[in-house]
């Protein structure tokens, strides 16, 4: 394809990405680096402060669930439960935002209708998960749409295996994040990752590998107007994709020991969905 | 399908955040 076609592509892409997704890396690193002035996160940092920051966020109307067990939502052994159910909540919003960004690349609606569930029933965690990095720091993560920043000290503290969680994307994210990828060049990556041929189950491989292809493209000619002095960063951003992967079967893992021990824990039916018979 | 029964109400817009 022509260069300027691919520039089209690109900008298509990333304004798919700021249409559907509402806290934007940009966004993220100015609350993160303090610049965004009396709007300050709130800290969770205790299962003091967690409680608070829980009123903080009900008074933001975050959206809830009604599968959330009521039974144990006064018990301070239940907090990490209630937390995971709010976490819960707005990854299946998130699930959301990423069928509709999927939706907007070009010639992805054309695709036959099972394999449209089958590239995002495979690629919507790793969306998430590289979602997630331009939310972190060393320290921390921002939470509830950049309104809460909670440390990474306390969801090391949490009981087992909540406390496993999170430790694993700090790592992986930390890494990414030295990359430097700005929203523009995210949204291509985002679309490349959906785009894998290689899902199992999928029955029309071939319309899948043209399209991811030619974002393939776009994000390379994209990463060296926008990086010129990164030397091999289309190379590297590729070889996160492996890493992702081992993420993502690592996180399912430890959602499925959760609903084998955590007698009070019920999963999201879109996340059940997704993660059934995943890997 | 029926395995599926959500991400396709998603892909084919038929399920509201609310419905979430």
């Amino acid at each position: 394809p022509e260069a300027a076609d691919l520039r089209a592509l690109s900008r298509h892409l990333y304004e798919a990405y700021l249409k559907y997704f509402p806290l934007t890396k940009a966004k993220a690193r100015a609350i993160l680096s303090g610049k965004t002035g009396d709007n300050a996160p709130f800290v969770i940092h205790d299962m003091k402060s967690l409680m608070e920051g829980e009123q903080f966020i009900n008074c933001k109307q975050i959206p809830t669930q009604e599968h959330q067990p009521q039974t144990s939502c006064n018990i301070l052994d239940a907090v990490e439960l209630r937390f995971f159910h709010s976490c819960q909540s707005r990854s299946a919003e998130a699930v959301r935002e990423v069928t509709e960004f999927a939706k907007s690349i070009p010639g992805f609606i054309n695709l036959d209708l099972n394999d449209q569930v089958t590239l995002l029933k495979y690629g919507v965690i790793e969306v998430l998960i590289i979602m997630m990095a331009p939310l972190m720091n060393k320290d921390g993560t921002l939470i509830a749409y950049g309104q809460i920043f909670m440390t990474r000290e306390f969801l090391k503290s949490l009981r087992k295996p909540f406390c496993q969680m999170m430790e694993p994307k700090f790592e992986f994210s930390v890494k990414f994040n030295t990359l430097e990828l700005d929203d523009s060049d995210m949204a291509l990556f985002l679309a490349v990752i959906i785009l894998s041929g290689d899902r199992p189950g999928l029955l029309n491989v071939k319309p899948i590998e043209q399209l991811q292809e030619t974002v393939l493209h776009a994000l390379e000619l994209q990463l060296k107007l926008n990086h010129p002095d990164s030397l091999q960063l289309f190379a590297k951003l590729l070889q996160k994709m492996t890493d992702l992967r081992q993420i993502v079967t690592d996180h399912v893992h430890l959602i499925q020991l959760l609903k084998k021990t955590e007698v009070d824990m019920c999963l999201h039916p879109l996340l059940q969905e997704i993660m059934k018979d995943l890997y | 399908k029926e395995k599926h029964k959500i991400l396709h109400q998603l892909l084919q817009n038929s399920t509201s955040p609310v419905d979430l």
